[in-house]
């Protein structure tokens, strides 16, 4: 698992970044092409009519689907599928979510602030109905600081995979083989940042590993609200997959 | 946990392409 030369290192960080490619739900060519489809005010208006709870569904479910890509992205980080199943769902369960958000800083155009949604770029007004501005805000203005870091797809890919890939989770069986692997990622990162001439980024990445945490903390602090006030939907109406992560 | 989290354990199993 832990690579002993550089050509193990540049195996390992080509298999993670090839990974990312081929699980990313968009392209970053094809995003930018979109980065001025905006949606109208008629279709704004549309999101805000939408009731709390219907809107909570429709963001669930598309949490759901980015979560599904994440699964498939993890699957393939070399040393993954060695970890024991209990060992891979406890790192899906906690880390999932964080990657989610990472990846959405590449769906972020910083000009408008705006974020790529149903298919076009989307203020934090369109996600009003939700009714828990201050997470809207948090996340939106995290995915702002992550984008100010101008990451490259390849920096990217390696740090979603050391987000996910992370000892200190809770539930963990075999801590010790799970550390070996973040060892390896954090390898991997670091001879990135070295070739690209970056090193201080990895800092600067830890600084963002603590407001992930706090983002997440934050959205099921949301979620208990919201399924107290709505407990049918959340309970009826949430993807099954969404309910087993995050209720 | 593999019992908690039926629908993550069957993503997880199930061959990529």
């Amino acid at each position: 698992l832990y690579p002993h030369s550089l050509r193990n290192i540049d195996e390992l960080c080509a298999s993670i970044v090839r990974s990312h490619r081929e699980t990313s739900q968009y392209r970053v060519e094809e995003l930018h092409a979109l980065r001025w489809k905006l949606f109208n005010r008629e279709e704004i208006q549309a999101y805000q009519s939408k009731s709390v709870d219907e809107m909570w569904q429709h963001c669930a479910i598309r949490l759901t689907e980015a979560v599904q890509y994440v699964v498939e992205f993890a699957k393939h980080i070399p040393g993954f599928r060695m970890l024991s199943q209990n060992d891979q769902i406890a790192l899906l369960k906690t880390g999932s979510m964080e990657v989610v958000l990472v990846r959405m800083s590449r769906l972020f155009n910083t000009e408008n602030n705006t974020v790529f949604f149903d298919g076009k770029f989307a203020g934090t007004e369109v996600f009003k109905s939700l009714a828990c501005g201050d997470l809207i805000t948090a996340v939106f203005d995290f995915a702002h600081g992550m984008c100010a870091l101008k990451l490259t797809e390849q920096q990217i890919a390696l740090f979603s995979a050391l987000v996910l890939i992370n000892a200190d989770r809770p539930c963990l069986e075999d801590k010790g083989r799970v550390q070996r692997v973040q060892r390896s990622v954090e390898f991997g990162l670091t001879h990135i940042l070295h070739r690209d001439n970056q090193e201080s980024l990895m800092h600067k990445l830890y600084q963002r590993v603590a407001v992930l945490r706090s983002l997440c903390s934050l959205h099921m602090e949301k979620l208990r609200w919201f399924s107290q006030r709505y407990p049918l939907t959340a309970h009826s109406l949430f993807p099954p997959l969404y309910k087993e992560l995050f209720a | 946990l593999k019992e908690k989290h039926k629908i993550l354990h069957q993503l997880l199993q199930n061959s990529t392409s």
